[in-house]
């Protein structure tokens, strides 16, 4: 009974890291797709233009952008090697990394939040390898990573 | 007997969950090695950049500040204390060791 | 220099994960709660 009891903790120790490293995993294929899919569009915007865009105009992965209300007031200090920088803000802000914001512009093609069109489903799985296929397709249906567990354990618990 | 019976089940669960486990071990292995190689690969990387217009359709009219820093780069948030003047003050710092850190304003006027 | 107070949040260019930023924005949005 013991021994039971300790394997019972040992499982559900187990499903918890399998479940924490299942949703970085989709993360990370979230990565690899907007990646993809950003370097895709700039080649079709280029070639369409015939011309890379103006060197002022766009900036290069990676970057973070600090947002906050226009009405906000803020106040900077940067020290003369421009090595540090010191921002006050009267008011709230956010801070985002840039896969947030290819996110945001639609190059992880709607799988963050589950609405993927069949069409983006497809350009979405032709962006990484087949073994890696079948978490595009459960991420693109929305289903949470713990039903694909549930299969595997068989038992109510899960 | 019972118990004898759920002991054995539960070894052969984790024998599947450690081989569940052991998988998705090596794809994100994978993964990151792929996404780290896209980063390094001069076609692609000359193609990693998004627009002004790109940033701004992503926040609807706020003002931005774009932050490109050397990796290792710290960035701190202090948890927001109150000013004298009764008004919170937030606040961020950078500090790079390595390089100089770009920061530019951007918005859509 | 700042000198960084104990009661900070930080963030690494290329070594954090973006959960960390999700936690900083939570914090300021609970006005450092």
């Amino acid at each position: 009974a013991q021994e039971c009891q300790n394997l019972e903790l040992e499982k559900q120790k187990r499903m918890e890291r399998i479940r924490q490293k299942r949703a970085q995993l989709q993360e990370l294929i979230l990565q690899q797709i907007a990646f993809k899919s950003l370097v895709q569009r700039n080649q079709a915007s280029e070639a369409s233009s015939q011309a890379p865009p103006p060197p002022g105009s766009v900036i290069q992965l990676p970057f973070i952008i600090l947002n906050t209300s226009v009405r906000t007031v803020i106040d900077c200090s940067i020290s003369n090697d421009k090595c540090e920088y010191l921002f006050n803000f009267d008011n709230t802000f956010e801070i985002h990394d840039d896969i947030e914001i290819l996110k945001r512009m639609g190059m992880s093609l709607g799988l963050e939040n589950g609405k993927c069109s069949p069409e983006n489903l497809r350009v979405a799985k032709s962006l990484v390898p087949k073994s890696l296929e079948t978490y595009v397709t459960g991420m693109a249906s929305g289903s949470t990573h713990t039903s694909s567990l549930s299969g595997l354990c068989g038992d109510q618990d899960c | 007997k019972e118990t004898l019976e759920r002991v054995e089940f539960l070894k052969a669960q984790m024998a599947e969950l450690e081989l569940r486990e052991q998988e998705l071990d090596s794809q994100k292995a994978w993964l990151q090695q792929s996404i780290e190689s896209m980063t390094q690969d001069p076609v692609d990387s000359r193609f990693k950049y998004v627009t002004h217009e790109d940033i701004c359709n992503a926040f609807n009219g706020d003002t931005l500040l774009a932050v490109i820093a050397p990796s290792g780069t710290q960035l701190e948030v202090p948890v927001p204390e109150m000013g004298q003047s009764g008004q919170k003050k937030y606040q961020v710092n950078l500090r790079s060791q390595s390089a100089p850190i770009q920061v530019m304003l951007i918005n859509r006027e | 220099s700042c000198v960084t107070p104990n009661s900070a949040y930080t963030y690494k260019f290329n070594g954090s994960p973006s959960k960390e930023l999700s936690d900083i924005n939570r914090m300021i949005r609970q006005g450092g709660v």
